[in-house]
């Protein structure tokens, strides 16, 4: 049964013509000849920029990073993707309408330290958690 | 803050924001990261004459924490802590003056602003030492108590905390470990905490502590005693629904 399945989808994917050039619901109407996969891009978050020196004493500011791209079928190379994912991306193809594309997101992140002063003029040492792209995937 | 970095090829959607959305997505990203927004009129560190005794302590813990060369941290709480403040000194009481016995120095901190869920996992008290001459080079204890409760006609209630014994001629930092006073604080929900500070020569006289070359809230502002507490955060903050 399974394998008359993949077969009948895989004839559904053939008869799709240009199915994933087609314009999903996060699409950003720019066409196939811009597209980039999902990976980690510079994002500097600067305090200074924000105006919040007042309070924050260190970091003036810190590499955050961002995730963005497409996630399209197949996923094989991305390597931070969940079953789940592969199996969006799929249906999405099928049925761009009605079933989202797979998102690009963070999928490790890590800490950094912050020092600031607080509303009494104590002074506050902070690790926060889950500040840092660490590395992007498609979930 | 990214603006000056190249855009990435694609254009993500974007929409203009309404007129109060910046500053809302301002305080919501502050309560998220634990920043209480402006801080009370304070000159700004760069622009302060000298800098304080606890913010310099905690830079340097900062730069401990982020330091990458592996050197080793210099304080051995540092690595458990998720949240370490320091506190400055409100109050300083003096029973030092005159020839009653015995002398001590009684400092008072604001502990109210411990995030609450936050587990105390050590805390310090550090004053300052300058050599002292009277006596000269001698052996001095130093003892640190908690106390507990006053009383109008009698002695207050202490809780001892810790004990160092140093020459007279020592220079420099103090750090007495007050770690057992925070099962109090917890308990009792006593935010105020008074620390009672003795000096005692050898001999077990009793020894006026600003003799003894402690400083206190009189002294240069790098020098000035403070309270450090480590804590480890029982959850990470959740981000409010906007």
């Amino acid at each position: 049964t399974a394998r008359l399945l993949k077969k009948k989808q895989l004839n559904q994917i053939n008869r799709l013509p240009h199915s994933n050039k087609q314009l999903g619901i996060f699409d950003d109407g720019h066409g196939s000849h811009s597209r980039e996969f999902c990976r980690r891009h510079e994002l500097y978050v600067n305090f200074r920029d924000l105006g919040w020196l007042d309070s924050v004493i260190a970091p003036q500011g810190y590499s955050a990073y961002y995730c963005a791209g497409e996630c399209i079928y197949p996923l094989n190379y991305c390597t931070n993707t969940t079953n789940h994912a592969t199996m969006q991306a799929l249906v999405h193809l099928m049925k761009p309408d009605i079933v989202p594309k797979v998102c690009c997101v963070p999928t490790e992140l890590s800490a950094i330290s912050m020092l600031y002063y607080d509303k009494n003029s104590n002074v506050i040492l902070r690790r926060e958690r889950n500040m840092v792209v660490q590395a992007c995937g498609c979930q | 803050g990214g603006g000056h970095l190249p855009r990435p090829p694609h254009v993500f959607p974007q929409r203009r924001l309404g007129v109060g959305e910046p500053r809302d997505m301002q305080r919501e990203i502050q309560e998220m990261l634990g920043l209480p927004g402006r801080p009370r009129s304070r000159a700004p560190l760069a622009a302060a004459q000298q800098p304080a005794s606890a913010p310099l302590f905690m830079l340097d813990l900062y730069h401990a924490m982020t330091d990458d060369s592996g050197g080793g941290s210099p304080q051995p709480h540092l690595n458990s802590a998720d949240l370490i403040m320091s506190f400055v000194n409100i109050v300083e009481r003096d029973r030092s003056l005159g020839y009653q016995e015995p002398h001590w120095k009684e400092f008072h901190f604001d502990l109210t602003q411990i995030p609450a869920g936050e587990a105390v996992t050590a805390a310090e008290f550090r004053i300052y030492k300058e050599p002292s001459i009277h006596p000269l080079n001698t052996t001095l204890h130093i003892s640190m108590f908690e106390v507990v409760q006053e009383h109008a006609n009698r002695e207050s209630d202490l809780f001892f905390l810790d004990l160092q014994t140093l020459r007279s001629a020592d220079e420099g930092w103090l750090v007495l470990d007050i770690t057992a006073a925070s099962d109090q604080w917890l308990l009792t929900q006593n935010k105020d905490l008074g620390l009672r500070l003795y000096v005692e020569t050898e001999d077990g006289h009793s020894m006026d502590p600003g003799l003894a070359g402690l400083l206190g809230q009189q002294a240069p502002r790098s020098r000035q005693p403070f309270m450090v507490g480590f804590f480890r955060a029982s959850r990470s903050p959740v981000r409010a629904p906007r």
